[in-house]
């Protein structure tokens, strides 16, 4: 028996919309500690895994491991049906083959059942490394947003550089070239709006913007987001979820050959 | 255009 009831329900609609696009069946696996999910998009070019600790949670009891084949497509049509202020339960039998959603209003006046057909699904589970990052970046979310959305105006590609400058963005397309440099910053109001860059070597790497892009539908999750880059390894782009977890995409570089 | 070579590349199967 899984059972698992979030007060923020919000947070899991604003989840499922930042992956559904990427990967669209995907196994959730849930254990005592909480739901995981590992999911290379239909390219194998990038990975996203989420993490939702079970003490995030209002209330979460799984007796034993569950592994819940979900298409997200429909996930995600489900979950438009709750309010943005509902509380979300999910519940699903150890051999069942539905995952039941439940959202109730804020004054649990109003309350909507729905079940959801589970598949199974054969998916791969790739071994990340602990990497040591070559340069660590944190920025405001809707930075990063808003640099991976003008640049994609240029250019197909953004070659993304971090130095003792800063870190720059650069793209190049049949219209012309564009560079965004963002230097570290410490005079923010909040600490999250301040742009902090750890390096520990420059490093030069070639991404496709689109998926970057696409890494940005996580930016209502978190106000701020992390960017690892190391020589000749894929890009981590890093959405901590407040008291929840987290939603990472990892990109593979293109690479010279 | 820079080839885009797949993740499992980089990554090992765990």
């Amino acid at each position: 028996m899984f059972e698992a009831r979030l007060i923020q329900g919000s947070l899991l609609k604003k989840l499922v919309d930042a992956i559904k696009e990427l990967c669209t069946e995907v196994n959730w696996d849930i254990s005592n500690s909480g739901i995981n999910m590992q999911s290379m998009d239909g390219s194998h070019v990038c990975l996203v895994a989420f993490n939702l600790r079970a003490d995030g949670f209002d209330h979460f009891r799984c007796d034993r491991p569950l592994t819940l084949g979900i298409n997200l497509g429909n996930l995600a049509k489900i979950l438009k049906c709750s309010g943005s202020n509902d509380i979300i339960t999910m519940k699903a039998d150890d051999n069942g083959d539905t995952l039941t959603l439940m959202f109730e209003s804020e004054k649990q006046d109003r309350i909507t059942d729905v079940d959801l057909k589970l598949m199974s699904i054969e998916s791969e589970h790739l071994g990340i490394p602990d990497q040591d990052y070559s340069a660590e970046t944190s920025m405001p979310s809707s930075e990063y947003q808003r640099i991976v959305r003008d640049l994609s105006s240029i250019g197909d590609t953004v070659n993304i550089s971090a130095t003792k400058e800063g870190i720059k963005f650069s793209a190049m397309g049949d219209i012309g070239t564009a560079n965004i440099t963002l230097r570290q910053t410490s005079s923010a109001d909040k600490e999250e709006e301040n742009v902090k860059i750890e390096m520990k070597e420059p490093v030069l790497l070639t991404f496709a913007l689109r998926y970057l892009n696409n890494f940005a539908k996580a930016t209502p999750l978190s106000s701020t987001v992390q960017v690892f880059l190391t020589k000749d390894l894929p890009v981590q782009v890093n959405y901590n979820i407040q008291d929840l977890g987290y939603v990472k995409y990892y990109l593979a570089p293109k690479i010279e050959e | 255009v820079l080839p885009q070579p797949p993740l499992p590349a980089f990554f090992t199967g765990a």
